[in-house]
């Protein structure tokens, strides 16, 4: 029934961090992106995703719990120049993944996956989906439980086989 | 140089939807993407990130152009069960993404391609990243020229080889 599902992984130690409301433009996103990658910042995941307040934009980045604070402060000094509004972090995250192909175009997956987590009062905080994978990201202290419950709901082994 | 970086690829037919700022709670990305799922909506890409409002949260999709307007309705009939702000909608996106291996943690990467788009006046509207695929949404008339310039910054072949 889930072929193309090939498994789940996790990651307990990531944060969330965002530059809120800055002007949108071109060249913003670059700009941001190389002060992090001049400061060997390991960007895990980039989103940016649908902005309410035309001509403002918001960029959320997930890295290792040990360059949050590095990250904070690079994104504080760009804050005036960018006329942002806040730069925002979450240091309780973990991301939950289900890795398999063709998961684009199969709504089904997706519900699935978001559906497990819901009705286990697991609240997803963030999510990012290509055709090979679709993350959320959870609290830290929800990160086995979800992962476990995906793993079942997906009917993968028998002993969850949860590659870290 | 870029030897971890194989190809570009881009997708012309896609609009953007969002259901923004409803109710945040366990379960709400879950009934989404399901009504979406139930009316066999092939959403290609799901975007939840940080959201200002403690409380509230918004989620995007990406879908094929001819889809939009079914989408719309869905979200729409769950906008006042969910109590959300609105729901948004951008038809003119299109999808150009840079795929190799071993992305995260490269962020020179990423910043190279958001560069490279910013430097030459596109503008990015939205941005999704995976170890293996960096995902940028611009307008339909830019992404072709976004491909080819982007095939150039990363001196991938002399000829553009952009699949579809
Ligand atoms: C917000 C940011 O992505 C900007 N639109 C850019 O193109 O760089
Ligand atoms: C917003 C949505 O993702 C919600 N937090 C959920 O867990 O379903």
């Amino acid at each position: 029934i889930f072929r193309n599902i090939s498994g789940v992984v996790m990651d307990e130690d990531q944060a969330s961090v965002a530059i809120m409301d800055f002007l949108d433009k071109p060249g913003v996103a670059g700009t941001i992106t190389k002060a992090l990658a001049d400061n060997n910042i390991a960007i895990d995941m980039i989103m940016q995703s649908f902005h309410p307040t035309v001509g403002h934009n918001s960029i959320t980045f997930t890295v290792h719990d040990s360059d949050l604070k590095q990250t904070i402060e690079i994104l504080n000094g760009l804050k005036e120049e960018m006329g942002a509004k806040e730069v925002a972090a979450d240091p309780d995250c973990a991301k939950v993944s289900l890795i398999g192909a063709g998961l684009s175009g199969q709504p089904s997956i997706a519900a699935l996956l978001f559906s497990t987590l819901g009705k286990n009062g697991i609240n997803i905080k963030m999510i990012a989906t290509s055709e090979m994978k679709i993350t959320c990201v959870v609290r830290k202290n929800e990160v086995k439980k979800a992962a476990t419950l995906i793993h079942s709901a997906f009917e993968l082994d028998k002993e969850p086989q949860i590659l870290a």
